[in-house]
């Protein structure tokens, strides 16, 4: 496998999906 | 109870250590009418002084070891159920003097806080929660969270403990649409908690605010695998699996335990490395345990196998000893050993 095949990686994902849930 | 006190077993022979990093270094034997189910290790303290302890379990008593010279261990307190049998020791990191269990038939009823009075030095226990529990696992910071079902939905629970073990603080995590089956903690990243569910999803959530922040579908070749472990690195997490149902004929061997690559924020995910049986051997997941990056398991040959996750390959192999199958495994929280267990009580600690 590759890292290509998992699509753009962010650093800071966690901090992202955070954001981006329902609260 | 009288104390009781364990002999130190002889060596083991070479042949037992094939391919061989297992040292044995002590026996404990809990004779018991009831069924062993599990053993732990954690720190005990009495007149201010921290001990590494083990803690064995079988159906209708919890005993605590502590530690004498030269490998010798002397119970000094044990905890009797006489409703509903015991059937795991819920390890809870940072946590000192308090052990937690799971108690149930087929599945989790109650799960229970053991304590000492500090008045009288007798045995108490707490009720810390009831109800039809799926899963349940001990988190750093003193924390404890478990997924349970309700008549209209599920609950995911953390409860907090007090650094002297009273006190508890509840929260409630977000619940996917369908049921957990299992948490992990992720390395590296201390509010996020991972879990896996019955429809081969792998959920993450943000301890902090109890949100779910994404529900990630794995392949279908992991069918019913169980999270052991989790790591966050360069942007991706890499989850430990055990695989239950895996196919003994696979060509690549027997699949025990199984490393994924997720990128949480596009749910995409791709398998990295499989963890299987030296040629030869056979036999599925029973039950195991993940510590940083070695990984034990039991399996349904009755044998243990370990592994280095990192090398990828199988480490060690115990046969079962005196025809007797190997039931229970778990690495130390305490130093770097481990510790297998019997049915009839017999507990063996190797030096890994």
């Amino acid at each position: 496998c590759s890292k290509a095949d998992l699509g753009p990686v962010s650093l800071n994902w966690f901090e992202e999906l955070t954001s981006e849930a329902p609260p | 109870d009288t104390l009781e006190q364990t002999e130190i077993a002889d060596p083991p022979a070479l042949s037992n250590l094939s391919p061989g990093s297992l040292q044995l270094v002590s026996k404990l034997k809990n004779p018991s009418g009831s069924c062993s189910v599990d053993v732990s290790t954690m720190w005990w303290e009495t007149a201010g002084c921290k001990e590494p302890c083990i803690i064995t379990a079988c159906e209708d008593a919890v005993s605590l070891w502590k530690p004498l010279d030269t490998w010798q261990w002397e119970k000094v307190y044990t905890w009797h159920f006489t409703e509903i049998p015991v059937l795991q020791i819920i390890s809870v990191p940072d946590v000192c003097s308090l052990v937690c269990v799971a108690l149930g038939n087929l599945e989790i009823r109650e799960i229970r806080a053991l304590l000492c009075s500090t008045d009288d030095e007798s045995e108490k226990q707490l009720l810390l929660k009831s109800g039809h529990i799926n899963a349940v696992l001990g988190l750093t910071q003193r924390r404890l969270v478990s997924s349970s079902r309700t008549l209209f939905d599920q609950q995911i629970e953390i409860l907090t403990f007090a650094e002297d073990g009273g006190n508890k603080e509840k929260q409630f995590l977000m619940p996917p649409d369908e049921t957990v089956l299992a948490f992990a903690e992720v390395h590296g990243m201390q509010e996020a908690l991972l879990g896996t569910t019955l429809m081969n999803n792998i959920v993450l959530w943000n301890l902090k605010t109890g949100q779910l922040l994404k529900k990630m579908q794995v392949d279908d070749s992991y069918q019913a695998s169980i999270c052991h472990k989790a790591y966050s690195e360069m942007g991706l997490l890499f989850v430990v699996l055990s695989r239950p149902c895996a196919n003994e004929r696979e060509w690549l061997g027997s699949p025990v335990f199984q490393l994924i690559v997720v990128n949480p924020k596009t749910a995409l995910s791709v398998g990295m490395m499989l963890y299987c049986l030296p040629h030869g051997q056979t036999g599925r997941f029973l039950e195991g345990d993940v510590k940083d990056n070695f990984a034990a398991a039991v399996l349904t040959s009755g044998t243990i196998a370990t592994w280095d996750l990192l090398l990828g390959h199988c480490t060690a192999l115990l046969p079962p000893i005196s025809e007797q199958n190997w039931c229970f495994v778990k690495w130390s929280d305490t130093d770097f050993h481990l510790l297998a267990g019997q049915k009839d009580g017999s507990v063996f600690v190797y030096r890994y």
